[in-house]
């Protein structure tokens, strides 16, 4: 408001009266990855470059221009410079924008415009030095560059010669610091990625414990969960108690506890022994009490056909004292009507 | 897909969902150029007006539109001249977009295997698409690996339908992992040690796949045509268009 502080909507605020409202903006956190690295933290818009969001100037030409033209090595100062009229420094005492020096916009302008002119290309409109104020004058405050001000942003890398070059070109086979230095030590690591230990496939650390094997042998999907003894891991890493696999009722999100719960098991004699999968654990099932209708119901949720012929034996004929175990076989699996998909 | 699991937005960027106003998606399709769809012949009975038609690339929740996606209008449908809907051999079709789309990490034309090139028995290979799970129809694009079966171990399934070689069978005794209603046209893609993905066969028919006789599905050879596909996007590139 014009008589008081800005309060926390600038456009919609009932708390100045009405004709009160000036054009007061607010200080907010610099999202802008281009200016990350900046010795402060918060802008205010709109822009020097008449931006109205942080979106908007992510979008714009100048932030594409930029960062290209960093690459050239025409001015130490380039980016610094650049953040300053993209994301303004806000002070937050009297949420205003404080401005580069002239001197940072001339030398900038002077070093780096030539340099675009090559390429056909023109220094940007809005950048009129003499908008900036002069350093120590007029009690106006400006900023200019710390010697120790990183040159390359976050998005970049720093080549050892000092150039700056897009960090999605370092490690991608194409040298592009005039002393290679961007090719050099390349693994995983260096890329930002995680690397498979068996076959030194790169995989982006978002691909990790998702629920989708990457690596070959699936290891960037091992050690996701920490199960307690009593539980066992879903296939989407989620812990379920033992008790709860195979009971009929879905219990892991994408239902791996309910997968293959009726087996037939075969063993060295190619018996192939009824089993169930229960509570974690297989078992061969108990013959007594068997039911020809229990077959058919075994076969058919197995997919396969009938008729079933049933066998009961002893699992170990020198045990005689064991229980009886079914032993089954099904059918084959029905003729399939032809559909279109 | 039945007994699949919901893709990753962005991991088969050649899959394509044949859309129309009326009814929504219809049958899956497979990206081969910036202009030029794979899919099979029998999505467009009853429908063989390009203008009904549109193709949906970079898409992964068809409830959800995302920043990545890209939609054509179809220009041409190229359906194969021996395809007889009551037979289902030759079920392939090529379609040509009104406008190339865009290539992006998100939308991106799969390899056509060469002439001879064939899938050998026993190889694993993934099938995606939006079709019937066997309980509901997925809003996001679903994947399942599947085996693929010889041509006699197919017939055996399929006593009343002949499998010619025009066709390619996958999937498993048991039927865990198929496609089903609504994946057709869809792509059946195999890896090379290289992570080059190469497209085999295009989904096409099978068993009633929600009811409980299942087999395994049976797709179109995709290296059985290549000289077709080859000689119709010549044609209608350069001879009559």
């Amino acid at each position: 408001c014009i008589s008081a502080f800005c309060s926390d909507s600038c456009g919609s605020s009932s708390l100045c009266s009405t004709n009160s409202r000036t054009n007061c903006s607010q200080c907010e956190l610099i999202t802008l990855e281009l200016c990350m690295n900046l010795p402060y933290n918060f802008t205010s818009y709109p822009n020097y470059l008449g931006h109205r969001t942080q979106k908007e100037a992510s979008i714009s030409w100048e932030s594409s221009l930029f960062p290209d033209l960093v690459q050239t090595n025409c001015y130490k100062y380039l980016m610094f410079f650049a953040c300053t009229i993209l994301v303004p420094k806000c002070d937050p005492r009297i949420h205003e924008r404080i401005p580069p020096c002239r001197a940072l916009c001339e030398h900038s302008k002077e070093r780096c415009e030539s340099v675009l002119g090559i390429v056909g290309l023109q220094w940007p409109e809005d950048t009129d030095c003499t908008q900036f104020p002069e350093e120590n004058s007029d009690n106006q405050t400006c900023l200019t560059p710390d010697e120790d001000v990183e040159e390359c942003s976050p998005s970049h890398f720093k080549c050892r010669s000092g150039r700056c070059v897009l960090a999605s070109r370092r490690c991608d086979g194409q040298a592009d610091c005039e002393d290679d230095s961007d090719e050099e030590n390349c693994g995983c690591r260096e890329r930002g990625l995680w690397e498979c230990p068996s076959n030194k496939l790169c995989i982006k650390h978002t691909m990790i414990c998702d629920g989708f094997p990457d690596c070959p042998d699936k290891l960037d999907e091992k050690n996701c969960s920490f199960c307690k003894e009593d539980e066992l891991e879903c296939a989407n890493h989620y812990c379920v108690p033992r008790e709860l696999w195979c009971d009929g009722q879905l219990d892991c999100a994408d239902k791996s506890d309910e997968w293959s719960c009726v087996n037939l098991s075969k063993n060295m004699s190619s018996l192939t022994f009824l089993t169930i999968h229960r509570s974690a654990t297989d078992y061969h099932v108990c013959a007594d009490d068997w039911q020809e209708n229990l077959s058919q119901l075994a076969c058919k949720q197995m997919g396969l056909g009938g008729p079933p012929m049933t066998d009961i034996v002893q699992e170990h004929e020198q045990l005689p004292h064991q229980k009886c175990r079914v032993l089954l076989y099904c059918g084959r699996r029905p003729a399939a009507r032809m559909s279109k998909r | 897909i039945l007994g699949g699991r919901t893709s990753r937005p962005g991991r088969w960027p050649w899959q394509c969902s044949l859309q129309s106003d009326q009814s929504g998606h219809i049958c899956g399709c497979v990206l081969i150029a910036k202009k030029w769809l794979l899919t099979v012949a029998h999505c467009f009975e009853g429908r063989e007006s390009p203008a009904v038609w549109k193709v949906v690339f970079g898409i992964n929740n068809l409830d959800h539109p995302s920043v990545f996606m890209q939609t054509r209008l179809v220009k041409t449908i190229i359906l194969h001249p021996r395809y007889n809907r009551a037979v289902v051999d030759y079920d392939i079709s090529i379609v040509e977009l009104n406008e190339a789309v865009n290539e992006t990490s998100y939308v991106r034309p799969i390899c056509l295997p060469s002439g001879g090139q064939l899938v050998e028995p026993d190889t694993y290979c993934y099938i995606t698409g939006w079709g019937h799970m066997g309980n509901k129809m997925p809003f996001k694009l679903q994947e399942g690996e599947v085996r693929i079966i010889s041509l006699e171990q197919c017939q055996s399934y399929f006593d009343m339908k002949t499998i010619t070689t025009r066709m390619l069978c996958a999937g498993y005794e048991s039927g865990s992992v198929d496609s089903c209603m609504g994946d057709s046209g869809g792509p059946l893609v195999c890896e090379h040690p290289a992570g080059r993905w190469t497209l085999f066969g295009l989904t096409s028919w099978g068993s009633v796949c929600f009811s409980k006789v299942l087999g395994p599905g049976v797709y179109r050879n995709v290296s059985h045509f290549i000289d077709w596909i080859e000689r119709q996007i010549y044609i209608h590139t350069f001879l009559l268009n």
